[in-house]
C-alpha cells in the first residue's frame, strides 16, 4: 500500500492496491446505529435470506422435481436457517436487556456487551447482510468504526466481565486462568509433574538411544 | 494475585458480583458456591486430579465412583429427594468434582428419566421412574445406528407385535441397524430407552419408544437375545462408556412400549393420542440443553484466556515496556467477542429455556400446535451455538499462544467437550436444513 501510495508500479495481483474507485459522496454519508436499528437489520436480514431461498425454490420447481429443487438450493437453505439462528439469539439479548431492572451499572456495561454482540455479528455476517441489502458499504465501515470503540470502552472491563462467570479454578482446572493469575508458577508446576519426569534418565535411553548410536 | 489483574480488577466500572447474581439469581450462585466449597474440602475428591495420567479403565473407574460417592454427599445434605428436577444441581456438582464436563450416568439423567416422564403413560410413570430416580434401572436412549443418524424415519430397528404372548419382539436386522454411540450404553446401563419400527401384523407404524432391559439387575451380566459393549476410544469424552446394542429376536412385555402418545392394545390395535412429532420432544429437550451447555463451555475458555491475557507480556514498546497482550487490539478482538457471545448465549438459553417450559405445558394440556416451532427453533439454535462456540474456543486457545495448546491451558479439554456437540443430536448441517424446512413450511 506504502508503494501504491507513493505511485510505484506494483506486482499484477496488488495492482488494486493503487486503483481505489471514487465512492459516490451519499454513501458516505452518516447514519445512526442504535439497539432497536440494529435488531431491524437482523430481522430484515433474516427475512430476506429465507424470501430469497423460498425464490429461488420456486424457480428451480418450474423446471425440476422438489427434490431436485432442494438439493440444489441447499447451500442457501442453510445459510437461511443460520440467519435465522443469529436473528434470534440477538433477539433473545435484546428482550432480556430491555425487561431487566438489574444494577445499574452491571447493566450499562452489558449494554455496551450487548451492542458489541450485534455491531459484530452484522460485520461477521456482512456479506449476506449487504447481498440482502440490509447494509450499505458505508454503512460497513461505519460499524467497523463502531467495534474499534466498543473494544476499547469494554476493554478495562474484560477480566471482571468474566470474573461474574464465577468459575471456580477447580473447574477451569487451567494454569493460565487461575484467578490469582500465577500462571507462570503453575506451567512450572505442571512440567515437574509429567509421568516422564519420574526419572532423570528415561529408560528409553539405554533400550533404544545407546543401540541406535551403536550401529551409526 | 498476580499484580496485572488485582489492577484489572480494581479499575472495573462494576462489581462481577452484581453481574453473577443476574447471571444465576442470588440463591444459586449462594448454592454453586457453598457445593464448591464442600468438593474442595472432601478428600474423596481429591484423585481426580489424576485422570490426564490414567488408563481409559482407570477413568472410568474413577468417573462412576466420583458419581458414587457424589450421589451419596448430595443426598447427606439434601439436594438429591430422588428427582431429576436437581439435575442442574447434579451437573455443576459433578463437573466440579471430577474436572472432566461430564460422567457415564448424564444420558441416564438427560434423556432416559425425562424419556420415561414425557412419554410414558402414568402407570408406566410410576413403574419405572422411582427405580430410574434411585439407580435401580440406570438407563440410556438408544436411537442413533451404526448405518442411520439424524434421519430417524430410515432406522432399522424392529419392534415386531407377537399377539399371542402379548410381546414385542425388538430385532437388529443388520450391521446398519446396531444401536450405536449411545453415552452409557457399553458398561453402565442395564435399561435402555430403544427407539424401534413398530410393526403389527406386517405394517409399519412408524417409530416408537420401548423400554428394554439390557442386563440382570443382580449380576450386572448381559440378557440373552442381546450383546452389547464399548464402541471403543474417542478424541474425547473419555468417561463416557458410548456403546452398541444388537438384538436377537429380543422379547419384551407389550406393556413396555411407552404409551402416552400411541398405544397398542393386547389384540394389536394401534391408536395414537398425540401427532408423531411428539415422539421427537426428547431430541428437542437434549438439544435446548445443549445451547444452554456450549454458553458455560464458551464462557469458560474466554475466562481462561482473557485471564492470561492480563497477565501475559509481549514485545517491548517504546519506552522499553512489554505491554499486557490485552492492550493489543488484536489480541482484544479475539478475548472480547468470545465474552460477549458468552453473554448472549447465557440469554439465549434461559429464553429457550422458557419457551420450551411454555410449549411442555401446553402439550401436556392436549395443545401441541407450537411443537414444530420448539423443533426449528432448537434444531437451528443447537447448530448455531455450537458451531459459533467451537470457533471461538479455537480463538480462544490461539489467543493464549504456544501454551494454548498444552493440556495445562484448560482449554484442550473444553475444545474436546464442544466438537462432539456439533454432531451429536444430529449434525450441523443436517439440523440447519430441518430449521430451513420449518422455516419454508411456515
Amino acid at each position: 500500500l506504502g508503494k501504491a501510495q507513493k505511485g510505484e508500479e506494483l506486482p499484477s495481483s496488488l495492482q488494486f492496491l493503487g486503483h481505489l474507485p471514487d465512492v459516490p459522496p451519499e454513501l458516505m454519508s452518516a447514519v445512526k446505529f442504535d439497539m432497536s436499528t440494529l435488531m431491524t437489520a437482523f430481522q430484515l436480514n433474516a427475512l430476506r435470506s429465507v424470501l430469497h431461498v423460498a425464490s429461488e425454490l420456486q424457480t428451480a420447481q418450474k423446471k425440476v422435481n422438489y427434490e431436485t429443487a432442494w438439493n440444489n438450493n441447499l447451500q442457501g437453505l442453510v445459510e437461511a436457517a443460520k440467519m435465522y439462528s443469529v436473528y434470534l439469539v440477538a433477539k433473545f439479548f435484546v428482550s432480556a436487556l430491555s425487561a431487566s431492572q438489574w444494577e445499574s451499572r452491571a447493566k450499562a456495561v452489558l449494554t455496551q456487551v450487548c451492542e458489541f454482540y450485534l455491531v459484530n455479528n452484522i460485520l461477521d455476517h456482512s456479506g449476506t447482510f449487504l447481498q440482502n441489502d440490509v447494509l450499505n458499504p458505508s454503512q460497513a465501515s461505519l460499524l467497523r468504526t463502531r467495534r474499534i470503540e466498543l473494544l476499547a470502552e469494554l476493554r478495562p472491563n474484560a477480566v471482571a466481565l468474566v470474573d461474574a462467570f464465577d468459575y471456580p479454578d477447580r473447574l477451569l482446572n487451567s494454569c493460565l486462568g487461575r484467578y490469582d493469575g500465577n500462571v507462570y508458577e503453575a506451567l512450572y508446576e505442571y512440567a515437574k509433574s509429567s509421568s516422564l519426569n519420574q526419572h532423570q534418565v528415561h529408560p528409553s535411553f539405554h533400550k533404544y538411544v545407546k543401540p541406535m548410536r551403536e550401529t551409526l | 494475585v498476580n499484580p496485572d489483574l488485582a489492577r484489572e480488577r480494581k479499575n472495573a466500572t462494576f462489581n462481577p458480583e452484581d453481574l453473577s447474581i443476574i447471571l444465576y439469581g442470588k440463591e444459586n450462585l449462594e448454592l454453586r458456591r457453598k457445593i464448591f466449597k464442600e468438593i474442595s474440602e472432601d478428600p474423596n475428591f481429591a484423585k481426580a486430579k489424576m485422570f490426564p495420567t490414567m488408563s481409559r479403565d482407570e477413568v472410568y473407574e474413577e468417573a462412576v465412583r466420583i458419581f458414587g460417592a457424589l450421589q451419596r454427599k448430595m443426598k447427606e445434605h439434601g439436594y438429591v429427594k430422588g428427582c431429576f428436577d436437581t439435575y442442574a444441581l447434579q451437573h455443576y456438582y459433578y463437573k466440579n468434582a471430577a474436572f472432566i464436563g461430564t460422567y457415564p450416568f448424564s444420558v441416564h439423567t438427560d434423556m432416559y428419566a425425562p424419556t420415561i416422564k414425557g412419554q410414558g403413560t402414568d402407570e408406566q410413570i410410576a413403574e419405572f421412574l422411582p427405580k430410574a430416580e434411585t439407580y435401580q434401572h440406570i438407563g440410556t436412549y438408544a436411537q442413533t445406528e451404526l448405518g442411520h443418524g439424524t434421519f430417524i424415519r430410515g432406522l432399522e430397528t424392529t419392534a415386531t407385535y407377537d399377539k399371542n404372548t402379548e410381546e414385542f419382539v425388538i430385532h437388529s436386522p443388520t450391521i446398519t441397524s446396531i444401536k450405536y454411540w449411545p453415552g452409557g450404553l457399553g458398561k453402565t446401563s442395564n435399561y435402555a430407552v430403544v427407539m424401534a419400527q413398530l410393526i403389527i401384523d406386517g405394517k409399519n407404524y412408524g417409530l416408537h419408544p420401548f423400554m428394554c432391559q439390557l442386563r440382570d439387575l443382580k449380576t450386572h451380566q448381559p440378557l440373552a437375545g442381546i450383546e452389547l459393549g464399548d464402541i471403543n476410544r474417542k478424541f474425547g469424552y473419555e468417561v463416557v462408556d458410548n456403546g452398541y446394542l444388537r438384538f436377537f429376536h429380543y422379547r419384551i412385555p407389550r406393556t413396555n412400549m411407552l404409551m402416552r402418545n400411541a398405544k397398542v392394545s393386547k389384540d394389536g390395535e394401534f391408536s395414537r393420542q398425540a401427532i408423531p412429532q411428539v415422539t421427537y420432544l426428547t431430541m428437542s429437550y437434549v438439544r435446548m440443553g445443549i445451547v444452554q451447555e456450549v454458553a458455560t463451555l464458551l464462557a469458560q475458555a474466554a475466562t481462561i484466556a482473557t485471564r492470561y491475557s492480563a497477565v501475559r507480556r509481549q514485545t517491548a514498546n517504546s519506552q522499553g515496556i512489554e505491554p499486557q497482550i490485552l492492550d493489543y487490539q488484536t489480541q482484544q478482538m479475539k478475548v472480547i467477542p468470545a465474552i460477549c457471545t458468552s453473554y448472549a448465549f447465557f440469554f439465549n438459553g434461559f429464553e429457550v429455556r422458557k419457551i420450551y417450559d411454555s410449549v411442555m405445558a401446553a402439550v401436556e394440556k392436549g395443545d401441541v400446535s407450537r411443537l414444530p416451532e420448539m423443533h426449528s427453533l432448537t434444531s437451528g439454535l443447537k447448530a448455531y451455538c455450537s458451531d459459533v462456540s467451537c470457533d471461538l474456543v479455537e480463538i480462544c486457545r490461539r489467543s493464549c499462544g504456544g501454551h494454548g495448546y498444552s493440556n495445562a491451558s484448560g482449554i484442550t479439554r473444553i475444545y474436546q467437550l464442544l466438537v462432539p456437540c456439533c454432531t451429536f443430536e444430529g449434525e450441523n448441517t443436517v439440523l440447519y436444513l430441518q430449521c430451513a424446512r420449518s422455516l419454508m413450511k411456515f
